[in-house]
């Protein structure tokens, strides 16, 4: 592994965004997730619709909450293309799905995988580095106040709560972190991002990890 | 019932957004004075969320789902080819 790296630097993660009142932060990493993979394999990087995912993944339950591993399961088996966001903006309420044609053009998914990596978070970044960024799912009750620096305390793993997609990892300084982009606005945290301490599964941030392939 | 929307009492009095208010500065006074001298350690403070109480925080942005996952095993797996 390397010491540090982040799929930012490849230009394949797009800007934090927000989700304002809505409790869709399942579908805010999902689509981070597809975004990102599709940049990695040469598309050109560019925003998908949140709000489809919100809409139209009728086994979760859109601004009120979701699974990631619903919202996946959806996108696998229904094969569903997502469109961009601009050509289906997020309201950040729930709405009527929005269906388009067989021949509209979307970014669909051939397939995902979901493991629990507790104990072997090396090996959750070697996942990283191979498909992209990675879907988790965390214990997000202090990050309430966070500021910055390395959530090391103050968290609980078997509580997860929260989506959030990890870009990246820095081993470089004596506590080395996992590199965390949410969806609560770029002015939350590190510019949008939070860190958390790599190998201890601080905030469950290894217990519920998916990657996605296309 | 987690598909009912949520529903706080909104628009929130000034009051209430007030205690919210104190409640949170009381919180990061708390947060940050467990592990002063811990190197890179986290540091807490007022940001968009410091006048919701903690119970509204969760209602509002905390709606993922959990799910149990099979446990990674890396002798299942092929191995990971060399990435640049």
């Amino acid at each position: 592994l390397p010491l540090r790296f982040d799929w930012r630097d490849k230009q394949v993660v797009t800007q934090v965004r927000n989700q304002q009142m809505c409790g869709g932060c399942w579908a805010f990493s999902v689509v981070g997730a597809v975004e990102s993979a599709y940049a990695i394999k040469g598309k050109p990087l560019e925003d998908l619709s949140v709000q489809q995912v919100i809409d139209c993944s009728y086994n979760n339950y859109g601004c009120n909450g979701g699974s990631t591993l619903n919202a996946l399961n959806w996108l696998n088996k229904m094969q569903v293309k997502l469109v961009k966001d601009s050509e289906y903006p997020f309201k950040a309420q729930n709405g009527l799905c929005h269906y388009f044609s067989g021949s509209h053009s979307g970014f669909s998914i051939k397939g995902y995988s979901a493991y629990d990596f507790s104990d072997q978070e090396d090996e959750m970044a070697k996942a990283l580095l191979t498909f992209g960024p990675l879907v988790v799912i965390v214990d997000a009750v202090s990050w309430q106040d966070y500021l910055g620096g390395i959530i090391q305390h103050h968290c609980s793993s078997g509580e997860a709560n929260h989506a959030v997609l990890i870009t990246g990892f820095d081993k470089t300084g004596s506590t080395p972190y996992w590199i965390v982009r949410n969806s609560w606005g770029s002015s939350w945290g590190v510019d949008g991002y939070a860190h958390v301490k790599m190998g201890s599964n601080v905030c469950g941030i290894a217990d519920s990890v998916s990657s996605i392939f296309v | 019932d987690s598909r009912a929307p949520f529903t706080p009492t909104w628009p929130r009095s000034r009051e209430r957004e007030a205690a919210a208010f104190r409640e949170s500065l009381n919180r990061h006074r708390y947060l940050n004075s467990l592990f002063p001298s811990e190197n890179s350690t986290a540091f807490y403070g007022i940001n968009q969320f410091s006048y919701l109480f903690p119970e509204e925080f969760k209602a509002i942005y905390l709606r993922s789902k959990p799910s149990k996952f099979p446990r990674y095993s890396a002798e299942v797996h092929m191995s990971i080819p060399n990435v640049s």
